[in-house]
């Protein structure tokens, strides 16, 4: 059974590698043919240029993503804090009997764009 | 599913060949010469956004570092309210 | 397809740095 197993993955090594080398032939060939010139490229690579280019744009995303989320929530985090210092600070103008600070008209109209 | 995972890659490199073999006789024919060169220019230009959006990731990495700074300073903020009351 | 995904993020990417720089400023102003 065990030399039967081997023999098999020995099969299945060999199929593998003689994949291998009819990609490398049809490539060379190609590229044999149809050298990359200045304006042109051959479709050999063409074709690794486009899967350079899908591997890239999936790295870019994976990069992307935890950025915006984490923008998203250091925004949500900041009018959490800036609200609660308002509304603390607006207290404390209460209880000392301050004349409470009147608010300019961009200050109003910032804090409900925050809002 | 490591017969299967086998399958697969083996798959795989026949789908290579096939797509490779298909291109064979891409570079002889004016027709399918200019999709070619069609191609060319599209990947140009991909690669050209794909510079741009990395520059934008770039900096909107550094805005999220400034955003976590005025977070931070912000909370400070806060503890001297606190403080205060 | 490939190239309408990468601009599609490319446009959502400036549409959230922009909005970024429009909240920083906007704090700094409450913050004074």
């Amino acid at each position: 059974m065990e030399a039967e197993v081997d023999k098999l993955e020995l099969m299945f090594q060999k199929a593998d590698s003689d994949l291998d080398y009819i990609q490398y032939r049809l490539e060379y060939e190609i590229k044999t043919n149809h050298p990359d010139s200045a304006g042109e490229k051959n479709p050999v690579t063409l074709l690794k240029e486009l899967s350079a280019i899908k591997s890239r744009h999936q790295a870019l995303y994976a990069r992307f993503k935890p950025v915006s989320v984490e923008q998203k929530e250091t925004k949500s985090r900041i009018c959490a804090t800036l609200n609660k210092t308002m509304t603390m600070t607006q207290e404390l103008q209460k209880q000392t009997v301050l004349e409470l600070s009147l608010r300019t008209d961009d200050e109003k109209a910032v804090a409900e764009q925050l809002t | 599913s490591d017969l299967e995972q086998l399958c697969s890659h083996v798959n795989e490199k026949i789908g290579n060949i096939k797509k490779t073999l298909s291109l064979r006789n891409f570079g002889q024919e004016p027709a399918l010469k200019n999709i070619l060169s069609k191609i060319g220019a599209e990947i140009i230009i991909v690669n050209e956004l794909l510079n741009e959006f990395e520059l934008e990731i770039q900096y909107q990495e550094q805005t999220n570092a400034s955003l976590k700074e005025l977070c931070e300073s912000l909370e400070e903020d806060f503890k001297d309210v606190e403080h205060l009351k | 397809t490939l190239k309408a995904d990468i601009s599609i993020l490319l446009d959502k990417a400036r549409l959230e740095s922009q909005e970024s720089i429009g909240f920083i400023k906007a704090t700094k102003v409450l913050m004074k």
